[in-house]
Order: C-alpha cells, then structure tokens, then sequence
C-alpha cells in the first residue's frame, strides 16, 4: 500500500525541496521503497540530486502531456537502492498552458502515477511555489499534503491562502486529500521570531505539527552543490539528524493508523 | 521622467518582497515620488506594510481586468509622504487563467499604469515566485528589472532561466527592456557558500551586480509583523543601512546615464 505526499506551500523558499529530497533519501536509508517527483519548472530536487535530464531524457513533462510513459522516465540515484526519481526539466515552464487546454486536466498525474505508484511505500512530489496546474495535479495525486513552514512571518500569513486551496481541492477533485502534517524549517533557537513563529504555528496545528523541527543549518544548502542528500554529504550534521528523524515520526504514524 | 522597475526572480524566497518594500520606502525618503505596485496573490508587500485590501478595496486584480480605473486603488502610507502603493488581494490567485481569456493579455497592466505613472520618479512592481502572466505583465509594464539573489546554491542555478525568460520577453514583449542590476541579499559573511556564491555572481554579471549588499539581518524580518519598512522599523540596523544605500545607488547610476 503506498503513500503518496504532495510537499506544497506557495509561499516561496520555505524548503519545499530541501525536504523532498532529503526526506525521500532518509526513508531509502530506512529501505522503504521511495519514488520522488520533480514537478517544479525549476527542477532544483533533480539538480540538487544531480539528475540533469537534457532533451533526450523523458521527463514529469512529456509523462503529465501523455507523450510517454511513466516507467521511461523513472530514473536510479547511485548509493540509494531504494531511492527512484522522475526528473523535471525547464521546460516544464510551459507545462500550465498546455495542461490547461486537456480535458481532465488536473487528473493527468494521478492517471499516469497510477500504474506504477503500487512498487513504492512512498512517493513524495515536490512542487513549484504556486497554486497553479501543476501543484494542483501534484494535490489531486496524492493523499496527503505535508507543509513545510519557515519560521517567519510572511510564512505564518501564506497558511490561509494554501489552507482554502486544499480545501477548494479536497471539495472538487479529491476528497480523499487530508494534510498530512506541518514541519517547521530554518529554525534558529537564538531567534525570538522562530520562537514566536513556533508558537503560533502550534496553537494553530496542534498535533498536526510534526515533532521533528528541522533547524538552520548550513551543510543542508551546501548538499545540492556536491548533488548529494544530506545523509550522504554530512552523515554528522544536524541536518541529517533532523531529516532522519523526521522519517521516523512519518513511518511510526503509519504505523499508528 | 519616471522609472519602472520590476522586482522579479522565478526562485522562491529571495528576498524580492524585503526589497520591494524597503527599496521604496528608502527612496521615499529620499524624497523621490514612488509608486509600490503588488502583482503578487499572496500579497506579501501589502500586508508588510499593513495595507489589507478586503472586499469593498479596489487592488491590481481590478485594475488588470479593467474593472476599475488605476486611481482608485491608489494608497497612501501613514508616515511616508511620497510613498503610494497599489495592493493584492488573495483574489488575484485566479486572474492568470482570467487573464488568458483576453486579448493582449501580456499588456494589461501596462495599459493601466501609463496614466499614472509619469506622477512618479520610481514604480516598483513586486512580483510573485513564477515566470506566468502576473510576472510577465510586470516585465512588459517595465523598463528594467531588478533581481534579486540569494547567497545560496539554487538561486544560482535559477539565473539561466530567468535571463532566457528576460531575452523572449524582449524578444516578442517589450524591446526596451533592459536588467537594472542583480542585488545579493541575505549575504552571511560567516558562511563560505555566501562568498562562493558572491563571486560566481561576480563572474556572471560584472558590473550589473549592485556593490550595494542586503546582509542577512532577522531586524527585516521581523519588521512586516510590525507593518513597517525597515527604516521605521529600526533606523539603526544593517538592514536599514543597506537599502539606504541601495536606494542611493539607484539615484546615482540613473544621474550617470
Ligand atoms: N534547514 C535549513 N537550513 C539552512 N538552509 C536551508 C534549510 N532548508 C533549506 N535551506 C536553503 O534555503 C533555500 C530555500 O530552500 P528550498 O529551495 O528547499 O525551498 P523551496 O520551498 O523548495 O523554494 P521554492 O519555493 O523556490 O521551490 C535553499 O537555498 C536551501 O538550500
Ligand atoms: N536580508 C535578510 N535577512 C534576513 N531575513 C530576510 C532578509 N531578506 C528577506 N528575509 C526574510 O526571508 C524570507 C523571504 O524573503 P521574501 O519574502 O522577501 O522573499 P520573496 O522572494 O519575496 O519570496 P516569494 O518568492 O515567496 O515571493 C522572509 O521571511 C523575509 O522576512
Ligand atoms: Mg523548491
Ligand atoms: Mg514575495
């Protein structure tokens, strides 16, 4: 039975990628079978994993427009054997105006996913910062959603406008959709504003927080630049402490349920 | 004569809203007449500076599909004399797919401005993290654009796409379109990926990069929970003291040219 979780907020920066990768790297590391989705234009988790698929690779792009078939495009990460992902690529860019002229169009990922979601425990999609078709598919996809929250203001204001879309989402294409949980990011104990942002974010969530907090720490945006997950980069730092963790908390709450 | 400036970069959490607001802020203190335009749904620069546009508000969403007239959606700020700024609305989130529908869609907003904008010495246009119609309005109404860059890995990698997205819009769009420089922003001078970063970019854009640095100071972001620019905010910060001095940069380069 597999568990596929939409990472989305439209707010930018917040580590949307940060946390895809590295939490689909931290539950290969606990040999649950993991399958990440780029579906970001930008295409950071591809690079931040050093999968740069150029015009000859079949990408999320051709798979949403139906062009291809999902198992071309599913592609290794040497030293993870658990790990699988299908790369984005800039052009992508031009994806929303394409997908909107479908019919069924906020269904094409759930359609081509479906074949092959059932080989993995986990399937995370990494999405771009915007509400459009692209997050949309991503949310229509999956069966939860986890939020990632940096612990700013600006972060705090964005919770409504991505809370009324999931709700618009959960009315009209997939009732089934329930958040999976908030996990707090960049946060700095010398900071009063990551405290008070903390605090808010709790009262408000309550035990849809996640435990785990994922701290500032440096080495996790040095990663992408050696195209490694943290694990793999700095086994010691915090970072990777913190994403292990985090792994954890989300297979013994499956557990649970 | 008056200068539109559009604040712009696809990658999320850059700094492009910190800038935004302080830039204009810092050049309404320097007694330059400028006008603050928000063309992002989340709104951002709105609420950071405590303009809530509810329902009974004219914003830019009214403005863009001509159903009302610019003036109208004109604010003042309490404080700043020649400050002025044109609100979000969450409302905005749907106008890139109502925005599609009509003809010439890419020159709506700068249809809108051309009746006002020559009351300003600056406009500054406060985009939101994706290259869609919201954005590529921003670039057609524009001049020249500002990006800003953070000191870490994917802001880099970003740079491609947006420079290739700058070329087709002057291309099809808008010939004049020219970049006003690429400012580093949330510069660590502890950090060694800060430095790295500061001089690829260095290498990348010679003397289109602003001497002038944002510092990575927590006194900017604490300041839109106070509904204050920076300098209202606290005067004696770096932050303060680096949009100052950007803004005076700004002045300088245009007396040069
Ligand atoms: N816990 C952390 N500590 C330090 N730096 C971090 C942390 N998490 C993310 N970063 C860095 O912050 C920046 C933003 O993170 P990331 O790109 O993952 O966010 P995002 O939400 O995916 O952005 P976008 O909205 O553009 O998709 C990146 O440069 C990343 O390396
Ligand atoms: N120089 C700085 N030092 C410390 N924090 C900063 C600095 N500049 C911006 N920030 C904080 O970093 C976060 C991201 O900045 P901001 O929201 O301005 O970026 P943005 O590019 O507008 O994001 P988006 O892509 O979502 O529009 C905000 O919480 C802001 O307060
Ligand atoms: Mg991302
Ligand atoms: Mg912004």
């Amino acid at each position: 039975m597999s568990r596929v979780i939409a990472i989305a907020n439209q707010k930018g920066g917040v580590g949307k990628t940060t946390t895809a990768i590295n939490l689909a790297a931290a539950l290969s590391v606990a040999e649950k079978r993991t399958l990440l989705i780029d579906i970001d234009p930008q295409a950071n988790a591809s690079s931040g994993l050093g999968v740069k698929a150029d015009n000859s690779h079949v990408t999320i792009y051709e798979v949403l427009l139906g062009n291809s078939n999902i198992e071309n495009s599913i592609m290794e990460y040497p030293g993870l054997e658990y790990l699988r992902i299908i790369p984005s690529q800039i052009r992508l860019v031009g994806a929303e105006l394409e997908l909107g002229q479908l019919d069924e169009r906020e269904y094409c990922l759930k359609k081509a996913l479906s074949t092959v979601k059932d080989d993995y425990d986990y399937v995370l999609i990494d999405c771009p910062p915007s509400l459009g078709l692209l997050t949309i598919n991503a949310l229509v996809a999956a069966q939860s959603v986890l939020v990632p929250m940096q612990c700013e203001y600006y972060a705090l204001e964005g919770l409504g406008l991505l809370l009324s879309t999931l709700h618009r989402v959960q009315q009209k294409l997939n009732p089934g959709l329930s958040l999976e949980g908030v996990l707090l990011t960049m946060f700095d104990r010398r900071l009063n504003l990551s405290l008070q942002v903390a605090e808010e974010a709790k009262k408000y969530f309550g035990n849809k927080l996640y435990n785990t907090i994922i701290f500032r720490n440096v080495r996790l945006s040095e990663a992408p630049s050696f195209e490694k997950p943290i694990m793999l980069y700095d086994i010691k730092s915090t970072g990777a402490e913190n994403y292990l963790n985090l792994a954890k908390e989300i297979i013994l709450n499956d557990k649970k349920s």
